[in-house]
């Protein structure tokens, strides 16, 4: 689980046989730079370190034989508990069709996405309906269509200036095989932008979906914490899709993102065609983000 | 941050905070907290509102105090190219930039150069006319060389001023698409004198450290010549510009603040350095 920097900084505390608590504060250091550096959120690196720190400087370590070896462990449990949480599992409706509602920032990666799940889930045997809700971007519904077009699943979409009524549609049609899951593709937005969270608000009222997945760009720095925040108060997530995990960005926003919410990272995109994306592991990522 | 009486360490910390929580990096962070314990030292800065002012300063002037023009050819038309990683803003910024130049005047065509990404043609036809640009287009697949080479021939044969070449997204480590930049950007230099005249990347504010690979690689594939800082109208405030200003010396030409035509400005660097702390 540990990447080759963090096994630097432990070996270096092996060496001293007895702890000290300024040992074991050298090492905390030295894990708060990997994680900052990581882009994982300055609050949460804070209360993360604390945590380990209350626990390394406890008596069990100063008396235990192995102390470097108990800080290890420490360090280990307590990022696996940030990240290992949570159902990954989509919760699929005891009666169908299970709606998934894909929210997120501007360009993080929504309408592919919800492309990608359409075929995983086709692949696997469902029938998904993907719903073109957002009616702002040019070519917005254009995109779901093509993208729709390339992997044999419908695209619903209507004429109408009105998300909510379009979702409502969607979910109205009398098919002779009804589709499940329903997938809706949203408008990216700011968490700040009250009249835009309003809609998503009154999107959830009307088709009262079993996920609603927030859709968060790898490379996202300090302010993941604050959108994670918003999204999840206002909507209530049900999971995370971390996308572009094909690039370098050592993705510490997935860890401040589960820090804040609790919420499962589900899925990661790993590339722009429509088969790259992965169940999430949890490992994969803390071996990424410790460098 | 500002209402402390003296300098002391929980001062400094919260300066401190305040520069990685806005994306500055720990690096750079330490650079600019370094040069401020010197003044400190030197007696040069005694209050929190004079240490504060000071790293205002440093910031502005890391980022070229001033603002930053575009570059013009000698003789047009002028080549703008759009490049950057997926999502950024690239397509919806040379939209607003079109609208900006057509408002000063200028006759302006926009080159459709993604013809990967699945409707990326329709969304820039849509800014094209929003825009009152000309629009040059071949079918989605076709060679993005040769859609900005067919634009710029079309701009130098009927006299207009200005080419904007929108370019599909592309994460900077795949090395592939960054030769696929590389050609583009061989294609127009070979058909124009000094072309592209800018080379404008395209960030998205809310992007962290990574933001500093992208501007090394694209800069050492393409020769980028300034910056679009996008999306500062929500709560990140795209602090690694300054980090990117202190390695590589790239200015930031424009900011976005939002998804209308209108929603681009130039930057200001004392108004962003002001941004930051508050
Ligand atoms: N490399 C890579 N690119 C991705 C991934 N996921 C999405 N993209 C690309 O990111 C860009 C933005 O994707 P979209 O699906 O349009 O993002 P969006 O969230 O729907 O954008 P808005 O609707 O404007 O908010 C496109 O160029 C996609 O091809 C991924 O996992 N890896
Ligand atoms: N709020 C806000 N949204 C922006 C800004 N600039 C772009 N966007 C939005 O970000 C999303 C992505 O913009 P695009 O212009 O498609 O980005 P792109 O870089 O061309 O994307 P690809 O071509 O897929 O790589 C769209 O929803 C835009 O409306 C900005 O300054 N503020
Ligand atoms: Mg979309
Ligand atoms: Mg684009």
């Amino acid at each position: 689980l540990l990447s080759e920097r963090i096994q630097g900084i432990f070996k270096k505390l092996r060496s001293k046989g007895r702890l000290t608590p300024e040992d074991v504060d050298g090492a905390l250091k030295d894990i708060r730079v990997a994680l900052l550096e990581a882009d994982v959120n300055f609050r949460v690196v804070k209360d993360l370190v604390n945590r380990i720190r209350e626990r390394a400087v406890g008596q069990e370590i100063l008396e235990s034989l192995t102390p470097a070896q108990q800080v290890v462990k420490i360090v280990h449990e307590e990022l696996t508990r940030l990240m290992g949480g949570g159902e990954r599992g989509i919760n699929w409706a005891p009666q169908p069709p299970t709606v998934v509602m894909m929210v997120g920032l501007q360009g993080s990666g929504k309408t592919t996405t919800a492309a990608k799940l359409a075929a995983l889930w086709k692949k696997q045997g469902k029938r998904p309906l993907l719903v073109a809700a957002d009616v702002y971007r040019p070519a917005a519904v254009k995109q779901l269509q093509v993208l729709g077009e390339q992997i044999g699943v419908p695209v619903f979409s209507w004429e109408s200036q009105d998300p909510v009524e379009i979702c409502r549609r969607s979910l109205e049609q009398n098919l002779p095989f009804p589709p499940n899951p329903v997938i809706i593709d949203t408008a990216g937005r700011l968490h700040i932008d009250v009249p835009l969270m309003e809609e998503l608000k009154a999107i959830k009222e009307e088709i009262q979906p079993q996920e609603i997945l927030l859709v968060v760009d790898a490379m996202t720095g300090q302010d993941a914490v604050e959108v994670a925040q918003r999204f999840h108060a206002d909507l209530g997530l049900t999971g995370v899709v971390l996308t572009k995990m094909d690039g370098d960005a050592r993705g510490g926003a997935a860890l401040s993102v589960l820090a804040v919410t609790g919420c499962p990272i589900k899925f990661m995109g790993t590339g722009e065609k429509i088969g790259n994306i992965e169940i999430f592991h949890p490992d994969r990522l803390a071996s990424r983000i410790l460098g | 941050v500002g209402f402390k009486r003296e300098i002391d360490e929980e001062f400094t910390e919260g300066l401190e905070e305040a520069l990685i929580l806005a994306d500055v990096g720990l690096p750079t962070t330490q650079y600019l907290m370094e040069q401020l314990g010197q003044q400190i030292r030197a007696r040069g800065v005694r209050t929190p509102a004079e240490a504060l002012a000071y790293l205002k300063e440093e910031v502005a002037s890391l980022l070229g105090r001033e603002v930053s023009p575009l570059n013009w050819a000698p003789s047009p038309p002028t080549v703008i190219l759009m490049v950057g990683v997926n999502g950024s803003g690239k397509t919806t910024s040379l939209g607003k930039l079109a609208f900006l130049l057509a408002r000063e005047g200028k006759k302006v065509v926009v080159a459709a150069a993604d013809t990967f990404r699945a409707a990326a043609i329709d969304q820039l036809e849509v800014w094209a006319q929003r825009s009152g640009a000309a629009f040059i287009r071949h079918q989605p697949g076709a060679d993005p060389a040769a859609v900005a080479f067919d634009a710029l021939q079309a701009a130098k044969s009927r006299g207009w001023d200005v080419v904007l070449v929108d370019t599909a997204g592309r994460l900077q480590t795949k090395v592939n698409l960054m030769e696929e930049l590389k050609k583009i950007k061989r294609v127009l230099a070979k058909e124009q004198e000094g072309a592209p005249h800018e080379v404008l990347l395209v960030l998205d504010a809310t992007t962290g450290q990574n933001a500093l690979s992208q501007a090394r690689l694209f800069k050492e594939a393409v020769e980028v010549t300034g910056i679009v800082l996008t999306k500062l109208d929500g709560t990140a405030k795209g602090g690694v510009v300054v980090a990117i200003a202190r390695e590589l010396e790239l200015p930031v030409k424009f900011i976005g603040l939002g998804e209308g035509i209108e929603d681009l400005q130039p930057f200001y660097p004392r108004d962003f350095a002001e941004a930051l702390f508050t």
